[in-house]
């Protein structure tokens, strides 16, 4: 199965 | 006090339409850099991030950093009032909850007002950190935007996948599969129309089309589009906006588990 990713693993809140 | 002021008023339309797509509401910040915005899909997938240049504008008063909240499907009712050849001037002012626009004919015979009414947002906003990609894929803006409306046609995901042989994009559907490659191609009569592949290690990647699909409303703006790749990164697609700055679209990657 392909599951979708979200931003917030990838980039920290500011 | 704000007031800008843009002889190109269409490029603000373009902007306007290259992002509403993806994002309904959104905090517009304005400061002596410049407007600029960024702002995340519903869904937390997919993020926006504008730069339009103090420099870019014939005329730039921001007197203190200001955010503005609007409903971009509002304000593209609004500019869809102005003409394609009209000078817009954007103003605010501090402490108001509406902004205004006004739209003058390049003669000067007509000159239209209108006020919109802002609204408060709650936006978050992330950190994105300089990043050195493994792969930077440049091709003509109209280019990418059919391959992804074809693949659309097929399939919900596209595989992006950079090796020294150029790009390839690829699909799987119920009726079937698609493999479109792109090679370098720099031997073309304007910039424009090149195609490019930077690499510096081979890179494969999974994207919802749905989105990119989206990302393709910004075609407009620019001749060419910069899709930067990194497997441990969300995919950035590019469109420049000539001498004022940019729209990116940064999306994170579909992965296998």
């Amino acid at each position: 199965d392909i599951f979708q990713e979200v931003l917030a693993g990838y980039f920290d809140s500011k | 006090m704000l007031e800008l002021r843009l002889v190109q008023g269409s490029l603000l339309k373009k902007v306007v339409d290259a992002i509403r797509d993806l994002v309904n509401d959104a905090s517009f910040d304005c400061s002596a850099t410049g407007f600029s915005l960024q702002a995340m899909d519903s869904s937390h997938v997919a993020l926006v991030a504008l730069l339009l240049r103090s420099e870019g504008f014939d005329h730039y008063r921001c007197d203190r950093n200001i955010s503005m909240g609007m409903n971009l499907n509002n304000m593209a009712k609004m500019l869809r009032c102005a003409g394609n050849d009209d000078i817009i001037t954007f103003k605010g002012d501090d402490g108001s909850d509406t902004v205004s626009f006004m739209f003058e004919s390049p003669t000067q015979d007509k000159i239209s007002d209108f006020e919109m009414k802002l609204m408060d947002i709650d936006s978050e906003r992330l950190g994105i950190p300089e990043a050195k990609y493994q792969a930077i894929v440049r091709m003509p803006s109209t280019e990418f935007a059919r391959i992804c409306k074809d693949l659309g046609s097929i399939g919900d995901t596209v595989v992006i996948s950079v090796t020294k042989e150029g790009v390839k994009f690829s699909t799987r559907g119920d009726i079937g599969s698609a493999n479109i490659v792109c090679r370098q191609n720099t031997d073309v009569d304007k910039p424009e129309q090149a195609t490019t592949v930077e690499m510096n290690d081979p890179v494969s990647l999974t994207f919802a089309l749905r989105y990119m699909n989206s990302f393709t409303k910004a075609t407009p703006l620019s001749n060419q589009v910069t899709i930067s790749l990194s497997s441990e990164l969300p995919v950035v697609v590019e469109y420049k906006i000539a001498e004022m700055g940019y729209v990116r679209f940064y999306l994170a990657p579909k992965i296998e588990e």
